[in-house]
């Protein structure tokens, strides 16, 4: 479903060119559940936005669901990634003046969700990952893991087909974390949903069904875990 | 040399009072190197801010080296917050108009330490995090765990007595991760700094000599590490 090919990212700061990605080429089947590791600034997050169209490579082409992404125009890229594809921010990027509630539903809303049915799908994803009591605490007023867990309401919000999590659980404790991997492995299983996941947590690293290593911007190797 | 004593904190959000701490009682020596445990939403951070300066109590007193802080005016606080303690952020507080360097020397700045001097101090540490290569960036143009290592880095940079760190290795590899936590072993060994870490990083967790797991608020148990 997604495909980079001789991909590219170089960002260019005054007279120097910071090569982020230095040629990848990487195919991820549909309902596949990929975690992607490496050292960090090894171009795991630039990565991550690319295949989520917030960016476009410097050379090479990334496919969505067999179309060069370099072909769409702006419409299509929003509506692609407002439906079809959640994304959850290494930083998180909540919105600081709108309330957890409020942030969860904001995809549903520029979805043309009317609002009693996204308040309601909000209500109920706040409810699983335990923040049900935090709704209406702005971001400022939550904790780091909690902040983390309303980024990941958010991008589960609309049901998306790909879910793209960048260090999902960098700011939970383990047993908050295994719960959300936990509850991502369900929904791959369940809705044959295709979960691509930037970690450094080993537990997360064991479950996926592919590991793909970064370094130095380029693929170091890719590892397969044998699963029933 | 820090010491809780009944501390409670509690927020206030219209009418809802939200206790994050509900009677802490704690005694950290002078030297020692503590991790702080627990889930998400326990109160770490909450305890973190007091510890450091940065927030006073609801009830309850904080003693450092024996003082009670709330007899403290805010210069006396401002100058402990700035030459005795390092806080290291788990939302990295990084100033975004400011390079990497810049952000390093500032601290050095506000304790009136010559401009080449604070310059030669920030590259030391920064290149010592592996940031070398990255000290002209903006936040915005740096990989999460760049952004964390500078966070690590500016707390460094006066060499305080007593280093807080909240979260500081939660978007680094375990690789780079391990060489941070190594290096804050280095200097609790070498420079008998007081060092008071939250992770939930298991092998931090074993370096460390204690550890105080918090839940909803109230300290559940205390470990001791038998170390060599
Ligand atoms: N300004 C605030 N107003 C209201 N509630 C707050 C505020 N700041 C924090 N809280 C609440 O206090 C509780 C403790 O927060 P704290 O940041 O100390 O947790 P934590 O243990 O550091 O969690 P994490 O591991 O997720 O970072 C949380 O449940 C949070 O929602
Ligand atoms: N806007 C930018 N301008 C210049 N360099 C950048 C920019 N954004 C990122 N970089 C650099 O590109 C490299 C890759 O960044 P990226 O965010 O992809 O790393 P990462 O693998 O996600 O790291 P981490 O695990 O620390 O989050 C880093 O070394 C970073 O300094
Ligand atoms: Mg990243
Ligand atoms: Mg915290």
């Amino acid at each position: 479903i997604i495909q980079l090919e001789g991909v590219w990212k170089i960002y260019q700061m005054g007279d120097v060119q910071v090569p982020a990605l230095r040629g990848i080429d990487l195919k991820i089947e549909r309902g596949e559940f990929l975690a992607i590791a490496g050292a960090s600034g090894s171009g795991k997050s630039t990565m991550m936005n690319l295949i989520g169209c917030l960016d476009l490579p410097s050379k090479g082409r990334i496919f969505l669901g067999g179309d060069d992404i370099a072909g769409f125009g702006e419409s299509t890229l929003a509506q692609i990634r407002g439906q079809k594809i959640g994304f959850v921010f290494q930083q998180f990027n909540l919105i600081p003046t709108l309330t957890a509630l409020e942030n969860v539903m904001l995809p549903l809303e520029f979805q043309n969700v009317d609002t009693s049915t996204a308040r309601k799908k909000a209500l109920e994803i706040l409810n699983l990952v335990g923040l049900g009591d935090r709704v209406h605490h702005l971001p400022s007023q939550l904790s780091g893991g909690e902040q983390q867990r309303v980024a990941i309401s958010r991008a589960l919000a609309v049901d998306p087909e790909i879910i793209l999590a960048d260090e999902p659980t960098g700011n939970l404790d383990s047993k908050t974390g295994k719960f959300i991997l936990d509850f991502f492995s369900e929904i791959h299983r369940k809705d044959s949903k295709t979960i691509i996941i930037v970690t450094h947590d080993f537990y997360l690293v064991k479950h996926a069904e592919r590991v793909v290593y970064l370094k130095d911007g380029q693929v170091e190797r890719i590892e397969h875990n044998h699963k029933n």
